[in-house]
């Protein structure tokens, strides 16, 4: 999965998520055509009952636009990797928002997932004293190596265009 | 001083009166100019690309340049994406598209894949329960990826459909130093292993079946044909055309069910966005099955705590992520109402992003203690990385 986000001169915006699932999909390559095939049919795994012909799956990804009521600010956010699209999205947001993060820092502060079953897994190079004390509090903290989290965002605050691709996947932006 | 006449003096007078005040205007616009904007070093003044590598950035910055328009600029960039990072995306695959147009109106496209018309009956039983790759012909759909980009370039196009492929077409036949994440990617001996196994080794293994790696240079010559012809016929080559047609040919030879019409009569899902009041800001997400519910969920019970950059002092941090993370647990246990309300007659998720909803939730949430696994109202699945 790939997210990038676009602001233009005249205020429009696209944020837009683009899968090819895990790594290469379903593995299969069409020699005739040079295309990759992805397989999205595994997204209904342990999610669906039953599959019909023209479903599409249940996704994480969230390719969002945030506009201020002022119309002055805009954040335009999207990420990848799977069931942590959502935490590390959130935590962006929350972070640069609320937190008074720069966007920058925002996107880059490690995070932390609750899985499927409720266990909390905290990115490499988290505060080990807050984990502990999450820990005395009752939480299940498993360890996690997998880690694929990526944000990519655009944002424009009092006039000012700040742009930032997710280090985590060596990416970079660009603008004028 | 004598010699001249008075009106002389005067004229003399008043032309340095005259550049005096034009000085000074000159000296508070160009000050005015950087007070007004206060921007750092590291913000643009006009657009902006972020995308996963500095490659496609750039070449979607260049499209705006060149007086593209948003979407433009976001294909050029997928396009890109599909050489630079092909384990993450490509035309093989689906994406959403949130776009705000310049009135402020937000309106989604969902590409992402379907379920073909015929696909393997008892599909969901060889759903793996470790974390493994899940590869095979039975779990490919019907792509979407291309119809999507067609419809948002109709209705927000301002450069020539084929003028966004040419950078790709460009990097995919004359080939670029591989990039150094999928480089290190196929390094992974299990990344290598599933190349070596499948036909991707065609692309990404040298002529011996060595898996390429950083210092060699990756071409895609067939998938520049693909492309171009793509660029100069419109979409329909792939979905109704040749294209297809040797698509489907290697999909079934793969053992894949999917089938021309499958592709004929695939449709993008054009739907305004869901708005969710967030304090200042007004976020715009796509409907389900996308997750942007969860994100609104989460985000919606965690405004309730109001924090502030306090919240991350140290008297404060551990409180704010444990709210934080109880929030997060309680959004797992809304995941089975994320479906595709076109085929599930299911209680749908718009309560997911109603605040009235949050409000009774947050409640629940303690600030010293957490809970056993009912309490949130889970059912334990394993998750997608993605």
């Amino acid at each position: 999965t790939t997210h990038v986000s676009v602001l233009a001169e005249d205020g429009s915006a696209v944020s837009v998520t683009s899968t090819i699932n895990q790594i290469f999909g379903a593995g299969i390559y069409s020699s005739r055509t040079g295309i990759i095939l992805n397989n999205e049919l595994a997204d209904f795994c342990f999610r669906a009952e039953r599959l019909s012909a023209g479903e599409q799956p249940p996704s994480s990804m969230a390719p969002a636009i945030l506009s201020s009521s002022s119309g002055k600010n805009t954040l335009v956010i999207g990420g990848s990797g799977g069931s942590m699209i959502t935490t590390a999205m959130a935590l962006s947001i929350m972070n640069h928002l609320w937190l008074g993060m720069s966007l920058k820092d925002a996107i880059a502060a490690p995070i932390v997932f609750v899985d499927g079953k409720n266990n909390v897994k905290f990115e490499h190079g988290f505060d080990k004293s807050v984990i502990e004390a999450l820990k005395v509090i009752g939480h299940r903290v498993t360890d996690y190596e997998y880690f694929f989290n990526v944000v990519n965002a655009v944002a424009k605050e009092d006039g000012c265009i700040t742009a930032v691709s997710d280090a985590r996947k060596q990416g970079k932006s660009a603008g004028y | 001083m004598s010699k001249y006449k008075p009106w002389q003096i005067c004229c003399c007078l008043c032309i340095g009166l005259f550049g005096a005040i034009i000085f000074i205007c000159l000296c508070m616009l160009v000050f005015g100019v950087f007070i007004h904007r206060g921007c750092s070093e590291d913000t643009y003044q006009h657009a902006a690309v972020s995308a996963d590598s500095k490659l496609c950035s750039d070449i979607g910055r260049d499209i705006l340049q060149q007086g593209g328009s948003a979407v433009d600029g976001a294909i050029a960039a997928l396009l890109c994406t599909s050489l630079v990072n092909p384990q993450s995306m490509g035309l093989g695959g689906g994406s959403i598209f949130t776009v705000r147009d310049k009135t402020g109106t937000v309106k989604t496209f969902s590409s992402r894949e379907t379920v073909p018309q015929s696909f393997k009956a008892d599909l969901l039983k060889g759903c793996p329960t470790s974390v493994i790759f899940i590869t095979g012909s039975q779990w490919i759909g019907v792509p979407g990826e291309l119809r999507g980009y067609e419809v948002v370039h109709r209705m927000y196009g301002k450069l020539p459909w084929a003028r966004l492929f040419e950078p790709t077409i460009r990097l995919a036949r004359e080939g670029f130093p591989m990039p150094p994440f999928l480089g290190s990617l196929l390094n992974i001996t299990l990344i290598g292993n599933l190349v070596k196994a499948t036909s991707l080794c065609e692309v990404f293994c040298h002529k011996n079946k060595t898996v390429l790696g950083i210092g060699d240079t990756l071409k895609f010559p067939k998938l520049a044909e693909t492309m171009e012809t793509i660029a100069e016929q419109g979409v329909d080559a792939f979905y109704t055309g040749q294209i297809g047609l040797d698509l489907i040919q290697d999909v079934k030879a793969a053992g894949g069910t999917l089938t021309m019409e499958d592709l004929k009569s695939f449709r993008v899902r054009v739907e305004d966005a869901w708005t969710v009041p967030l304090g200042d800001y007004q976020m715009h997400i796509p409907p389900p099955p996308a997750g942007g519910v969860m994100l609104a969920f989460i985000l919606n019970l965690v405004k309730g705590f109001h924090f502030t950059p306090r919240s991350m002092e140290e008297d404060q941090k551990v409180l704010t992520y444990h709210c934080y993370i109880e929030a997060a647990k309680f959004a797992n246990g809304q995941r089975k109402s994320v479906h595709d309300p076109v085929f599930n007659t299911k209680k749908d998720a718009s309560h997911m992003v109603d605040s009235d909803f949050a409000d009774r939730i947050r409640v629940l949430i303690s600030k010293n203690r957490t809970y056993n696994d009912s309490y949130y109202n889970i059912t334990p699945s394993p998750d997608r990385f993605g």
